[in-house]
């Protein structure tokens, strides 16, 4: 466990947060997209399965649980309890253009062809790409509330700061997995727009808004 | 060195 991953971690768990408390609070999920959200349950889901068969740390095992809760809870916030303020006009992304490449790739390029190896596969392609409806949805209306942004900041923070964690890996420990790296770049590469826009605009009291 | 799969990441 290294620096960068250990504030990878504690930025994705803050993103995550960030993201429940702003729906509670402002008791209204707009301009959020809950298709990401449920990719990103799908994306634990598919990945946690190993807390069953699998003990690797007390951290992991607790994460794993809080990253599982944090993302259930969200969907449960979007689709049931804040239902009525789910902007599901603007939130057009048609999941069947990520599902069907990803499914076909994890069976495809994967360590090997097992169940839960397929599994884990899916959910890293899955992860860099889960974010694009949440990104989609910005892009149509144009806007995003200040919080969303720092939500979708950490969260790409988490990213950039998992592939300093694999640098340091790779020349520490001789450690490299090809498959997390390549996705985890795409990821990172997805919210280079976003962290232009969040410097330039959102850092200086400006509201996030696309011409 | 040997790709591993990072089973004890997030």
């Amino acid at each position: 466990m290294n620096v960068f991953r250990i504030l990878g971690d504690v930025s994705h768990l803050l993103a995550m947060v960030i993201l429940l408390v702003k729906i509670w609070r402002s008791k209204s999920c707009a301009g959020i997209s809950g298709k990401s959200q449920i990719l990103f349950a799908l994306v634990f889901t598919s990945r946690y399965l190993d807390l069953l068969t699998n003990f690797i740390s007390i951290y992991n095992t607790v994460m794993k649980v809080v990253f599982l809760l944090c993302a259930y809870v969200t969907v449960y916030l979007i689709y049931g309890k804040f239902r009525k303020t789910f902007d599901s006009e603007n939130d057009s992304f048609r999941l069947e253009f990520l599902l069907v490449p990803v499914i076909g790739l994890s069976f495809l390029e994967n360590y090997s062809f097992t169940p839960t190896e397929i599994l884990w596969t899916f959910s890293i392609y899955l992860e860099s790409v889960a974010i694009l409806p949440q990104l989609f949805m910005i892009s149509k209306t144009g806007e995003a509330e200040t919080i969303t942004t720092h939500y979708l900041f950490f969260l790409g923070l988490y990213r950039a700061l998992y592939l300093a964690n694999w640098i340091w890996r790779y020349h520490t420990e001789n450690f490299y997995d090809q498959i997390a790296v390549v996705s985890g770049v795409v990821q990172t590469i997805f919210y280079c727009d976003f962290f232009y826009l969040y410097i330039t605009k959102v850092l200086k009291g400006k509201k996030l808004s696309l011409p | 060195p040997a790709p591993a799969s990072g089973k004890d990441e997030l």
